[in-house]
């Protein structure tokens, strides 16, 4: 029954997918149910959003966007000469392009508000990054970033310490306390057998992280696989397949519509978008609570390239698409009646110094962790979320390691793939890998660390230095889940969706934010132009009043001649159209009729300076001086040419 | 970033340091440390440009605007990092390097 009148609508395949059923992601129900993201903020950390475009503008939030690569308030890409600057605008018209006028496309959240923070399109650092995660973050509900480090093949890299610290502090403080959600792109690296577990930002236990599949379900050509990666959904694939057809810039070669944006930046912003509509129905969701919807509703579906495999708990995972498909309908039922996760529990193993040569496959180097009952009594950790791994490796050239991980259970996670492309001689320098295939399995037993070297004996052995293992989850036993997982498929009919069942939602916490708008040096510079000005102007003045007033002391009358004004339009006085004026030198009325020298004086509208308030110069230009006496003007002012009236 | 375009500091592309200070306790906590890190930042020559986002302690000092000769700079780099190093209330510090960031 959706039916909207934007041109490229019945394009957008991944919304409502006539050709091939139920390829997309599943959210025309819930917009029938009037489930539109409405009172949901969605930021875009990107290269700008022109917010001027009709599909954003209406939904456009001045009051969540930010130019941090130009440090002022507004967002708006800045064109250059490759004309590549609509990749933000892009992705904020997936999630909140306005429906039903008449241009492009429509947004999967779109009663959503949609900010943008412009961040790379210049030169860019931790503190700056740090910054954007937590930019304006009472108001911005949801970061969508589609960017990272180079899928190169050869890079480690992720957030570094500011950055890392923004968003522990943005799931602590943002959006009232609940925390704000960081979706991130898994990566489009691979073409280069790049693997999202040597991207800091989707490792982290903080970030959701989103592949991409194509309209046939498939991982496109350049989708990284990783252990740490929560779910799908779709964009672009081989040439052959549809891309995302989404608002564009209309700047430079922009006509502002596209149907050709693809890679897994345009896969996380549909996400963003599906959890704004999560968002709306269940305002205090926590960033747990959307991390856990997601791996409870995630749909695994057949791909026999995909191996998926099914942990302790019953949740199926794969490197290829995490837990599976994202069901906007699916995610939305769950979180209308999903309570809030317990507390967050962790556990962090002592730095274990192993200091052991890594042997060549297929030979590997096994070692060995056992958190007992013991160890997790404190925090009360019984079942799994994020399992992390922090390693220090030396190794002569560090794309021939593999690292795997297993949990108690016996679920084997592939936390390090070997890369041809990375020849670092550096190793690892304590950098954490983290899987989330142990979701919701037992917390207590052996973890074992598994690493082996696919090179040859051309380069000397690795050396595994130390390792530190950290597990983070909850008081939840596997019962709890168990019956979690029941009363979310209990609710998929659809029969909560409706605005009669509301659970209530506990108060969010008032957390003040850092001052907003600070003044640009441009902005700066302009207001001490003006004000100098303006300073320059009053001494004038002032100077000006002085002196004639000096005047009028040393001349206390008008002696013999009268000073006259010239006579004002009758037609003027009565409409109170009449202009007050001091006439300087004046020889004609301003009907044209030649003045009199000799007549009555007139009746109002005549400064009197030496019988007003001396302080108060500037009320006096402003009002009808009292009726005075001629003679109180100026004689210089009385003297003049024959004609003159002053 | 509170302050980056501050007219007497350089952007981004300049030398820069993120300084984490140790927090104190009691009202006025955050007075006390911007005061501190603008008396940290003049004595390593350098400009405090504002408390970075909502970081709380932390803290970013670019290196006075102007061209310098790259011994020039290297000096500076040297002293800022001999004296946030040895400095008491300093928990952290790290120079700001730029990063590379692909859209994907």
């Amino acid at each position: 029954s959706v039916h909207f009148n934007d041109p490229k609508f019945p394009q957008q395949w991944h919304l409502n997918n006539r050709q091939s059923p139920g390829r997309d992601i599943n959210v025309t129900g819930v917009w029938e149910r009037n489930v539109t993201g409405r009172g949901v903020t969605v930021v875009v950390v990107d290269d700008g959003v022109e917010h001027t475009i009709q599909d954003i503008a209406p939904n456009y939030s001045p009051e969540g966007s930010y130019d941090l690569n130009s440090n002022d308030p507004d967002p708006m890409p800045h064109p250059d000469v490759e004309n590549g600057n609509h990749h933000g605008t892009r992705c904020a018209g997936e999630i909140a392009a306005v429906p039903n006028n008449s241009f492009c496309a429509v947004g999967v959240a779109y009663g959503s508000r949609i900010a943008g923070i412009r961040l790379l399109d210049g030169p860019l650092t931790d503190s700056m990054e740090a910054v954007a995660f937590n930019k304006h973050y009472q108001i911005n509900d949801i970061y969508s970033c589609s960017w990272g480090p180079d899928d190169d093949g050869k890079t480690v890299d992720g957030p570094h310490q500011l950055g890392k610290a923004a968003l522990q502090h943005g799931v602590i403080a943002g959006r009232q306390g609940f925390g704000s959600i960081f979706v991130v792109a898994s990566g489009n690296g691979g073409q280069h057998n790049d693997n999202c577990n040597y991207d800091g930002y989707a490792n982290s236990i903080y970030t959701v992280t989103i592949g991409a599949v194509d309209e046939e379900g498939r991982m496109p050509f350049y989708a990284e696989e990783c252990a740490s990666m929560l779910a799908v959904t779709f964009s672009g694939g081989d040439k052959m397949l549809r891309s995302i057809v989404t608002t564009d810039w209309d700047l430079q070669k922009g006509t502002g519509c596209t149907e050709g944006h693809t890679g897994t930046s345009a896969a996380a912003p549909l996400a963003a978008g599906m959890i704004a509509l999560m968002l709306q129905v269940r305002p205090c969701l926590t960033w747990r609570d959307v991390q856990h919807i997601i791996v409870f509703t995630a749909t695994q579906y057949e791909d026999r390239h995909a191996e998926w495999v099914t942990n302790e708990a019953g949740f199926s995972h794969s490197h290829q698409h995490g837990f599976g498909l994202l069901n906007a309908w699916r995610l939305v039922n769950a979180a209308k009646i999903w309570t809030s996760v317990p507390y967050l529990a962790s556990y962090v193993s002592p730095m274990l110094k192993e200091n052991k040569a890594i042997p060549l496959s297929p030979h590997s180097l096994e070692v060995l962790w056992n958190v007992s009952r013991m160890d997790l009594e404190m925090s009360g950790l019984r079942t799994l979320e994020h399992v992390a791994v922090t390693v220090s490796i030396t190794h002569p050239r560090r794309g021939n390691l593999e690292l795997k991980l297993s949990c108690p259970s016996g679920m084997m996670s592939l936390i390090g793939p070997p890369r041809s492309m990375d020849s670092d001689p550096n190793g690892f320098d304590d950098w954490t890998f983290s899987t989330v295939r142990c979701w919701g399995e037992r917390a207590r037993g052996s973890y074992r660390l598994i690493v082996r070297d696919v090179g040859d004996e051309t380069l000397p052995a690795g050396t595994l230095r130390q390792w530190q293992l950290t597990l983070y989850g909850s008081v939840w036993s596997a019962a709890d889940i168990r019956e979690r997982q029941r009363l979310l498929e209990g609710a998929m009919s659809g029969q909560y969706l409706h605005d009669g069942f509301t659970l209530p939602c506990p108060p969010g916490l008032k957390i003040p934010e850092e001052e907003g708008y600070t003044i640009t040096p441009n902005t700066l510079k302009t207001l001490v132009l003006v004000g100098c000005f303006t300073i320059f102007w009053t001494v004038y003045y002032m100077l000006e009043v002085y002196l004639s007033q000096r005047n009028v002391a040393s001349h206390s009358v008008c002696r013999s001649e009268s000073c006259r004004w010239p006579q004002r339009s009758r037609k003027a006085r009565e409409e109170g159209t009449e202009l007050e004026s001091v006439p300087l030198c004046n020889n004609k009325d301003p009907d044209g009729v030649e003045t009199e020298r000799e007549g009555p004086p007139p009746p109002s509208g005549l400064l009197c300076p030496d019988l007003l308030d001396q302080g108060d110069w500037s009320w006096s230009q402003h009002r009808s001086a009292p009726d005075c006496p001629l003679h109180h003007l100026s004689p210089d002012l009385l003297q003049g040419k024959e004609e003159q009236v002053c | 970033l509170a302050g980056t375009g501050a007219p007497d500091a350089q952007g981004p592309g300049g030398l820069s340091w993120a300084v984490h200070l140790d927090s104190h306790k009691g009202s006025g906590e955050e007075e006390t440390l911007e005061q501190e890190a603008n008396a940290l930042a003049q004595a390593v020559g350098l400009v405090n440009v504002g408390r970075i986002g909502e970081l709380q302690g932390h803290y970013l000092f670019v290196q006075p605007a102007g061209h310098q000769l790259d011994q020039q700079v290297e000096a500076i780099r040297q002293q800022a990092e001999a004296v946030l190093a040895r400095h008491d209330a300093v928990r952290w510090h790290s120079e700001q390097k730029l990063l590379k960031r692909a859209k994907r």
